[in-house]
């Protein structure tokens, strides 16, 4: 499984439609200090289907939606995920060439979970993703300022990541 | 099941004796239990030696060298069950010049299992990518994404 | 005494409004008191305006915002009561070529009221400084000092 | 009162004596990761009367000895501060053009502050500074990964700091 592309509206720093198509291999996000990096990364963490609001680094679930003073306030946040398929999915995925991840959150508090633009429940995407090895608190996630604290962490803390591994 | 996490120490041990010496010439690292002999209770603690170098417990690292040995733990885990994708948040905003060449050769290394996707304001690492997404706020607030593909 | 720390306040506050439009364009900050009217059992805290951007709360801002607004509150409090020295270990870490240059100017105007010693890998900085201590391990695990004045 | 120079000896990664002459203005300390630049931070802090382990990254004072697989393995560690005196010091100490404050660890575990080579306690350590607004906790010492965490401190802790300045 790979990404093939994410695309952003309405969810933090974002109102209008970004699209950014990752090849495989290596990619760089660079930009100024406030550009909108970091949002970038809370989209992708978010998308996968992270419940925790600190970790999303805001205080409500609100804050998540476009609040610039800029003139278009959309009434929606959407990020989505297209993946290459190349198995490791459960069997009524296999045949489809990608597979789409989405998450809504409307203005009215009201939020929801697509997959192929079918809406669905977070065990379903928790599901899609079981034996591909993709976890929004695994391993494979570095948030900033985070990498010098993995050593700082408890014992019993790091103990998480080995479970994954098992 | 206890099993599955002593199978899955040995293999993080195993990698790490592998990346290690590659972010630190000559050093060595260990992942090992503590807190209890009971795999399902116990926590996981890291071992480090450096060459020439007392460390007596991993305080006495200095930030970019704690850096690297969370890079090379993180990498030990992905080189035993790959995940598809890696995300990387300024990672390497304490390394200095030589270390930040050996990060780059981790990414490689990496980018051989996993997309890698990371931030970062050092041009050395802009360097190896494969595609580089530049994020602006010409409009105050507003965040856009000009990408261009490098290779 | 309470007349004191509200006092403090006070010009705490005058000397932000003066320095933090020199770190953001157009920006305003207010320390304020929180959690209790008296002043002295209040805890401190800081209220953010920049321009185009909604800053509901201080998690909301960026990492390098983050380090902008501490480095501005923390002069602000060196221009009420300077003190002899400043001791800065890698506090420009986070910041992009744009906000070190302009850190680069808040350390000028620091300069005139007391010594600053700081840690950097960045170049922009050192650019400025009047003498630099290069620290070296030429021997595994033993610290030298070379020092270069510059003026 | 500024800082003439900072002198070192068999404390932390330094067994041998070194000695930084920093000038009036902005001083800059460069160097590869792990070398021993945030170790001189540590050393000012130390003479300047701090008392936390954990703020010195250690965890016990053993670790503060010079402890490398070097032959020689100093029997003390030693740092030494010579300031300029321009006044706000304390009546006894208005006549001398410099001050020298110095703190000493023995491998026996003693240690000991002096004050222009006199033995002394740390109160008069403190009583030297105290309206000079010199403070190993003060606001003017910022240790490395902390800037960004200075926000993230609850307005209990950062009230400290207006206190210092009333
Ligand atoms: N809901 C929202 N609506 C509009 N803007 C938002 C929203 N949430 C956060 N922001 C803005 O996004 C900016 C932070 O973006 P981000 O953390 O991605 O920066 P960054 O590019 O990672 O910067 P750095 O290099 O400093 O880490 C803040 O200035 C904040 O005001
Ligand atoms: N008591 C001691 N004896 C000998 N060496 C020590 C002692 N305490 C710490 N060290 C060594 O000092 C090194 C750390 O130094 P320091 O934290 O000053 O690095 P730094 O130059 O600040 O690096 P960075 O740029 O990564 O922050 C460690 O590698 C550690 O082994
Ligand atoms: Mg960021
Ligand atoms: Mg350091």
């Amino acid at each position: 499984m790979r990404i093939k592309r994410l695309e952003i509206y309405g969810f933090k720093s974002f109102p209008y439609r970004v699209s950014l198509p990752f090849p495989p291999g290596i990619s760089a996000i660079v930009g100024p200090n406030g550009s909108g990096k970091s949002n970038i990364m809370d989209a992708l963490r978010w998308v996968l289907g992270e419940q925790s609001l600190k970790r999303l680094r805001v205080r409500s679930a609100e804050d998540l939606l476009f609040a610039g003073d800029h003139g278009r306030s959309p009434g929606f946040a959407e990020v989505r995920l297209v993946l290459e398929n190349d198995g490791g999915v459960p069997e009524e995925f296999r045949e489809l060439p990608e597979i789409v991840v989405a998450r809504r959150l409307y203005r009215s508090g009201e939020s929801e979970y697509l997959i192929n633009n079918r809406t669905c429940r977070l065990k379903d995407i928790h599901y899609l993703f079981l034996d591909t090895g993709v976890n929004p608190r695994g391993y494979g996630l570095i948030d900033q300022g985070e990498v010098g604290k993995f050593l700082e962490r408890s014992p019993q803390e790091r103990r998480f990541f080995l479970e994954e591994l098992a | 099941s206890r099993r599955k996490i002593r199978e899955a120490l040995e293999l993080a041990n195993q990698k790490l004796s592998e990346v290690f010496p590659l972010l630190f010439e000559g050093g060595r690292a260990e992942l090992y239990f503590t807190d209890s002999d009971d795999p399902l209770q116990a926590g996981l603690d890291l071992k480090v030696k450096l060459p020439g170098k007392p460390v007596r417990h991993l305080s006495m690292l200095s930030g970019g060298e704690k850096a690297l040995c969370a890079l090379a733990v993180l990498f030990a885990f992905y080189l035993v069950k790959p995940g598809p994708f890696c995300i990387l948040d300024e990672v390497d905003a304490p390394l200095d010049e030589a270390n930040t060449l050996r990060f780059n050769e981790l990414l490689k290394r990496l980018k051989e299992h996993s997309q890698v996707i990371l931030v970062t304001h050092n041009p050395r690492v802009m360097e190896i990518a494969d595609a580089l997404f530049g994020v602006t706020m010409e409009e105050k607030g507003v965040s856009k994404v000009v990408s261009v593909k490098l290779t």
